[in-house]
């Protein structure tokens, strides 16, 4: 389903430059789960962004289902994202002014065939929460409120960036199994960037990302 | 140094009101090191928040050396968290208008005997992201700025909320190290909120919360 080659991203100029990606390979099946390794600063968050169309490459080329990503207009990539893609941000990326409902609301009300948006929030154990601001929920409650608004979309692709690190293990299984179970309905296409293990265990793949290269591509031999 | 008795949140009113806490006792040694546990939701940061001066009781008391944090007025509350605690938020809240080092000197400028801001941020390995502003970092190079800001001040009291959420688990050995270096230089006390189960192996005591209340406390039998 994607083809990604080359992928470079240099951030400023000169002596002050950093290289978040240095040429990246990678191509990822349809229905396939791969989970994303790597030190913090490796560049995990730069690819995830860039595959969802948040971000462009300075260099090298995404194909998604054959189209390339750096050829489409803001426009086009807006479209991209919002028919295809379902993201959880490692930031939440929650609208301050609007509750756990109208905050996953926002992305089902104009999703091709979404769950409800309490369905979703029950999934991720929030049933409780709907009606609070994020400024108003504990920091796993805004995880999972990100992470029911990126499945309540029942999305083709699911990016997730580091959806349990807020969580104790006990949330954090429940909630991959809500993850687990959604995309396994959809035959959804994964990539999710952890550093929880138990993520490691679910994946078909997993990618070890170094000082902003693929270091080390392995099949999940638990599976 | 601490001792807390019968401490209340509540959130809301009626049907809404949320039990944050649920009447907490709790006594903290000088230079113990604890660690507080418990599943997303059941009141760790509101607790770590009224300890550390951040939000008020609903009902109960905090002592620190004898004092008493709900007879302080706001700028009295002010200066006992200026003068005695360092504390890594949960979400970071760093300036985004400053660069890490200028995130750091905030705090160093107006402590007694701080750490030079660039030693702090060479002991979190962030020396060569000095200049860079917090939308120029990552999530894991964020939260290394708030806990270099929070140790940089070499505080009587640590209080960290999730420090190594956003690590992998190298980097976040190499902060707990650092976190644990300097607060033995200090025979500082610390409490720390993590599901990180390498942190509990440095805690003195390990204090389970759960539903708001405190369900265990447990003294670390591998030390
Ligand atoms: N301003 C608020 N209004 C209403 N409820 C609140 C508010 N702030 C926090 N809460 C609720 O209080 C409870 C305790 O929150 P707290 O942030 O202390 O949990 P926590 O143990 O730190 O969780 P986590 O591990 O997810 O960070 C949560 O259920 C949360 O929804
Ligand atoms: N706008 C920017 N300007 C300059 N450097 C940047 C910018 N954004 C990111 N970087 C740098 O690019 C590198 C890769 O960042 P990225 O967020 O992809 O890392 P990551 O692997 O997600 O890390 P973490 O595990 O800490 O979240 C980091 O070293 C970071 O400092
Ligand atoms: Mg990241
Ligand atoms: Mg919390």
């Amino acid at each position: 389903l994607f083809a990604i080659r080359g992928l470079t991203k240099v951030y400023g100029e000169g002596a002050a430059a950093v290289h978040a990606l240095r040429g990246v390979d990678l191509e990822i099946a349809r229905a396939e789960m791969i989970v994303l390794l790597g030190p913090s600063g490796s560049g995990k968050s730069t690819f995830l962004n860039i595959v969802g169309g948040l971000d462009r490459p300075s260099a090298g080329e995404v194909f998604f289902a054959g189209r390339e990503l750096g050829t489409m207009s803001g426009g086009e990539l807006t479209r991209y994202r919002r028919d295809h893609i379902g993201f959880v941000f490692q930031f939440y990326n929650l609208i301050p002014s609007l509750t756990a409902r109208e905050n996953v609301e926002v992305v089902t009300d104009i999703a091709q065939s979404p769950m409800k948006a309490d369905d979703a929030l029950a999934l991720v154990g929030l049933g409780d929460r709907r009606g609070h601001f994020p400024a108003q929920l504990s920091g796993g409650e805004q995880q999972r409120v990100a992470i029911a608004r990126a499945i309540a979309k029942r999305p083709e692709v699911l990016l997730c960036d580091e959806p349990t690190g807020a969580l104790d293990s006990k949330t954090g299984i429940a909630v991959l199994e809500a993850i687990a179970n959604v995309s396994a309905e959809l035959a959804a296409t994964v990539a999710i960037i952890t550093h929880n293990a138990a993520i490691g265990a679910m994946a078909d793949r997993i990618v070890r990302f170094a000082d902003g290269r693929i270091a080390e591509i392995e099949a999940n031999r638990s599976r």
